[in-house]
């Protein structure tokens, strides 16, 4: 029949969860473990502490487990618990800086999937601030996208952090492989961070810590011109008191200083002293093509960005790889839709013999992407460049390690896994490849050189 | 800053609407049309009328399109009109039944894609049951999901069906090539629709029709026990006045008789005649692993799924394809996760020179899905065959045309683009390839024959 009907935004993610990473019970394993460890790390770079976690998975039965991730983090207020855990589109991470986190969907999800495979309850328990730490059992009401408090107190012998609890049943002998790739990965990409990994009565791995620098954490930044779509503009402008046209862009905007403002406004044939209260629809359809379009402003600043580096990213790629070649690069600042974007990657070439070559290793926001490849725009770049022209050929194993940095990652899902393919990022993304091809070319007609000498 | 919020769907996925077809100029137009067109099908389908849909698109000027689709269809009642195309996940396909739409969202992100890019509303006119037509122009709310009405209003001059117009900024010159494949692929699966194409001041072109014959429309059917995930369970019993076991298992699901639901709470240890009131929640997890576990249950009813068909498959392709050979395969109904799927599909053996050998063509409920192909189910099902051994070679251009029909297909992205890779849906495909790879082997051998004679 054709009943009218809406659904909870939990509800759809329920029915259709294999759009987050929850569509199998082996991805299911993978994706509650990065959730849970991007959140700690995302929690630990804010209050700039050295990341301490520890993943623990005990078999309870053949495919029930227990999933405990903890940290050593700020923890979190605990008013903002019982939602940012039992429900969707709810969390700290909208605003413009670059976080691993970005839908407030992630961790709901888990305890979504731990409560519909095993019917258990998530327990969070958290430290903040002073004073005790509080303890939540915690289900989703998918109906209502809500969370249902089973148990909420204080517990006085939980002194650090926030520490993740949930029950799911998945496939871990296939998820283990690649559980420890994201782990080893996110090392590489966040080598200040030591991760544990405990598998029932297994020894425990590390990965990392490679370096004790701890990254300058993003700073949420004003949004940048180019990003001015109608909607944001109607929202920019309505969130504001009226003032005059000139001090609104300066306030508003980043790279947008009195000058370059009057220069616009002249530009337009707009009075810089006319309020934004007396705007007409028209007017602001005007200003914001204007905009998107006027190349009067500059790229935008980076301080809401956070790459690897250099210096972090090189120490990490030694450790793990001690003989061989490596080479860094990074292109940016540039924007897409108007938000400030960093491209860095390294490569590194080792004598072993090559499976794929090039092989490519995805990170986007230093988070490691190790689900479908093929249609991501760094694949689709990588594949784009004639290799044979920078002398990658069987002889040597060349892996380029690529991180994506921006306000707001692209992804083609909301199970993060793939970025799409927006034009700007994919042409810096070639540009960088040839970049790092000219370096594989240099080094090994060096190396060769130093063969026969 | 660490602000705690919440977001509306409608901005979720107007922040990321890249994940459903709009990141970029050139899809967001075959975007705009497919969600149209795949709206004006459902609704003819469900009212057993022969569908006759004009797809209008206007330049306005190099970058602002005019787009309207109009149908014969049924219309829609006009309180449901604003939340339809003006809230995001509202809409009448959430039924179990096979349907074009699923999400309850298509439309609604046209008409904010529309709105974001070229600040028009979307206009409505339709006309449902006796009395005049309706107008509605309509905006959304975004930041609280919710339609705006800027207009609505009796339309004494429109008779019959849906028309909807809307403004959007796109790139035509590169999405016509997919637009019109699009829609000579939905002739396709879909062969009882005429679809008619005018561009500017281009001739029309028209699309189909190429059979008299209406197809079933699919009706809403009862969950399988296989589909009672915990969740699900709940969802259930709590819908319904408390009845005994017996009655709420046979009045529930499918497949589930009387002798079926006794036999089942027998080997559960439990009383049929206890109140499903009077279940634990241990007990309600109890039962839901064994309701998709045991194997007492025949496999799903099928009345809810609405396949091509042999006959009208085979009629659209051979009015596509004259000269070629062509085969028909079927396989199920099966389930996965309890839902009644069917995958029906066609090889075509054309004595053109082969591009991709063999190449795919896939639907979902008769969808033609064109991007995204990498990751599909399907084609990682068609990858693992061994063509070779079918005779798939250079001589002939084979083209596999496969629809998966379901009560709810596993899309990787909210874009309806590419299926995920659902064990069941892939095992399931691979034989469907076998068979057809067994059908090219006899139809090549017999061409040979008959060539030798
Ligand atoms: N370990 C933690 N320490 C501190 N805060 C946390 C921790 N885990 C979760 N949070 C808080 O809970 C919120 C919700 O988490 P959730 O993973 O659902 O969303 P997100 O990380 O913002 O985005 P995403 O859906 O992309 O992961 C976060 O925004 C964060 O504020
Ligand atoms: N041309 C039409 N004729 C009749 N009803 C329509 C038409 N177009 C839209 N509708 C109604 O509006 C509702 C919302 O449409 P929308 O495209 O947003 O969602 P959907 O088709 O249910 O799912 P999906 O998001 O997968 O497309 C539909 O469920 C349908 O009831
Ligand atoms: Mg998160
Ligand atoms: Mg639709």
């Amino acid at each position: 029949g054709t009943e009218f009907t809406s659904i909870s935004v939990a509800e759809f993610f329920y029915r259709n969860r294999q759009m987050v990473g929850f569509g199998n019970p082996t991805q299911a394993v993978y994706s509650t473990i990065r959730e849970l460890v991007e959140n700690s790390l995302d929690a630990c770079e804010d209050a700039k502490i050295l990341p301490e976690i520890n993943v623990i998975i005990r078999r309870e039965s053949s495919d029930l487990l227990l999933i405990e991730v903890s940290d050593n983090g700020p923890g979190m207020p605990y008013q903002f618990v019982p939602e940012a855990f039992g429900k969707v589109l709810f969390g700290s991470k909208y605003g413009l800086r670059h976080k691993r986190g970005t839908f407030g969907l992630g961790v709901t999800m888990a305890v979504l999937y731990g409560q519909l495979t095993t019917n258990y309850p998530a327990t969070i328990i958290t430290k903040h601030g002073q004073g005790e730490a509080n303890e939540f059992r915690l289900l989703v009401d998918i109906k209502n996208n809500t969370p249902i408090i089973e148990y909420s107190g204080p517990n006085s012998s939980h002194s650090i952090g926030t520490k993740v609890t949930l029950k799911i049943r998945g496939d871990l002998k296939r998820s283990k492989l690649r559980i420890t790739e994201y782990l080893r990965l996110t090392s590489v990409s966040t080598p200040h961070a030591q991760i544990t990994l405990l598998i029932d009565d297994n020894p425990p791995i590390q990965f990392g810590r490679y370096s004790k620098m701890i990254p300058t954490p993003p700073r949420i930044s004003r949004p940048h011109p180019r990003s001015a779509d109608i909607e944001l503009l109607h929202h920019l402008i309505s969130n504001n008191n009226s003032m005059t046209l000139k001090a609104f862009l300066v306030d508003t905007f980043q790279k947008c200083g009195t000058k370059t403002a009057t220069r616009f406004l002249h530009f337009l044939s707009l009075n810089p002293n006319r309020t934004t209260e007396s705007l007409t629809r028209d007017e602001i359809v005007r200003i914001s093509n204007a905009l998107r379009n006027y190349n009067g402003f500059d790229k935008p600043e980076s301080q809401c960005l956070s790459p690897i580096g250099k210096d972090s990213l090189m120490e990490a790629l030694n450790r793990l790889y001690p003989s061989a070649s490596i080479k860094y690069e990074i292109r940016g600042p540039f924007e897409w839709n108007g938000h400030p974007t960093i491209l860095e990657g390294a490569v590194v070439i080792t004598d072993s013999t090559p499976a794929e070559n090039p092989s490519l290793i995805r990170f986007a926001n230093k988070v490691p992407l190790l689900y479908d490849a093929s249609d991501d725009v760094l694949t689709l770049a990588m594949k784009r460049i004639n290799w044979n022209r920078y002398g990658v050929d069987t002889n040597s194993q060349v892996l380029l390690f690529v991180n994506l940095c921006s306000t707001r990652i692209p992804y083609r899902e909301a199970g993060k896994q793939s970025i799409a393919a927006i034009p700007a990022i994919q042409s810096e993304a070639e540009l960088l490849f040839k970049t790092l091809g000219r370096a594989i070319k240099r080094e090994s007609s060096s190396i060769r050189r130093s063969k026969r000498n």
